[in-house]
């Protein structure tokens, strides 16, 4: 995946931080103290779609190859800028009755962009 | 507020101001983590918790960790410290009561539940435990006694009792009580319920979508 940066206007991932004491959820999140959330922006022409290392999948770059070809012809395909690899966010946090809840909730963090 | 000079690189639509985006994405942070959690709202905090039972019990569940058994397999887990609320006391007994939260409809399955109990002992003396889980069952309104556990406790520190399937039941149901009864001449009140950070809490392992989920060969 590609970081954003300057004037880049192809698919990359902006980094994007939410900082819990800045929503004011501080007082029931006792860890982290922010995650870093970050999304996908940017153009995808059709010719990027389905490239290796771009793709999510193999299968992903077949579906794209077959629908390349059937979006011949028209200017925008169907290619959209998305997250390719996510993580987890672990958390510890105060549930209502003031239990500590330790979790892992996945695919929060966005690690790398591409084209679908 | 939609900026009428550019468009979304992405999607061809109308983007948003800087400050517009901000808020955008905060909302979208804020309401992703709500539904993962499975929280329509944001707790508010009505029983705070001491800094100093709640780094106790933080350290024992980091050793915790470290000693669980990693799986495939897996959903979503949560490990859920309940610190104990005192009940109904005397002399001969101590009551605790724990509160979860009742996510029956969530499909939450609680896989393992142990209570952690810290002990001071005088030196060189012994100690055993009857720990009593019981239930308020449908149509009653006297507590049963569903199970029991024996704990020899012969050096003072934090000791640990595996609670099995039908405290995992109670904890699913929202609320688990047990009733420590020391036996033995040496076992006193305090000698259980300690200070503060000596709280005695109940670590739950959760699962979510347990009951529903299907595996595929």
């Amino acid at each position: 995946g590609i970081d954003c940066q300057g004037g880049s206007r192809m698919c990359c991932r902006q980094e994007f931080f939410v900082d819990f004491r800045e929503i004011g959820w501080q007082d029931w999140i006792i860890q982290p103290e922010g995650y870093a959330m970050n999304f996908c922006t940017g153009q995808c022409p059709l010719h990027v779609a389905g490239m290796p290392g771009i793709a999510a999948s193999f299968h992903t770059a077949v579906f794209n190859l077959l629908k390349a070809n059937a979006a011949a012809g028209t200017a925008r395909g169907g290619s959209c800028c998305v997250p390719t690899i996510r993580r987890p966010l672990s958390l510890l946090y105060y549930d209502k009755d003031s239990n500590i809840v330790k979790t892992d909730i996945p695919d929060m963090v966005v690690e790398a962009c591409g084209c679908s | 507020t939609l900026r009428a000079d550019s468009q979304c690189p992405a999607c061809g639509g109308p983007t948003l101001d800087l400050e517009s985006q901000r808020e955008l994405l905060h909302d979208f942070a804020k309401r992703s983590i709500l539904d993962k959690l499975h929280l329509r709202q944001r707790p508010t905090l009505g029983r705070p918790v001491s800094r100093s039972a709640l780094r106790t019990a933080l350290q024992r569940l980091r050793e915790l960790s470290q000693e669980a058994l990693l799986e495939d397999d897996i959903g979503q887990e949560y490990e859920i410290i309940s610190f104990a609320e005192t009940g109904l006391s005397n002399i001969n007994q101590i009551r605790l009561d724990f509160h979860f939260p009742d996510r029956n409809s969530g499909g939450m399955e609680i896989q393992q539940a142990s209570l952690m109990l810290f002990m001071q002992l005088p030196p060189n003396s012994t100690c055993t435990v009857n720990v009593k889980v019981l239930m308020l069952r449908p149509h009653d309104t006297n507590l049963t006694l569903i199970a029991q556990h024996l704990l020899e406790v012969d050096a003072s520190g934090w000791h640990q009792i595996f609670l099995g399937p039908e405290a995992q039941a109670a904890c699913s149901q929202g609320h688990l009580t047990l009733q420590l009864v020391p036996e033995g001449q040496r076992a006193h009140r305090s000698d259980i319920l300690g200070g503060t950070s000596h709280r005695p809490f109940v670590v739950a392992r959760v699962r979510v979508g347990g009951k529903h989920r299907v595996r595929r060969r």
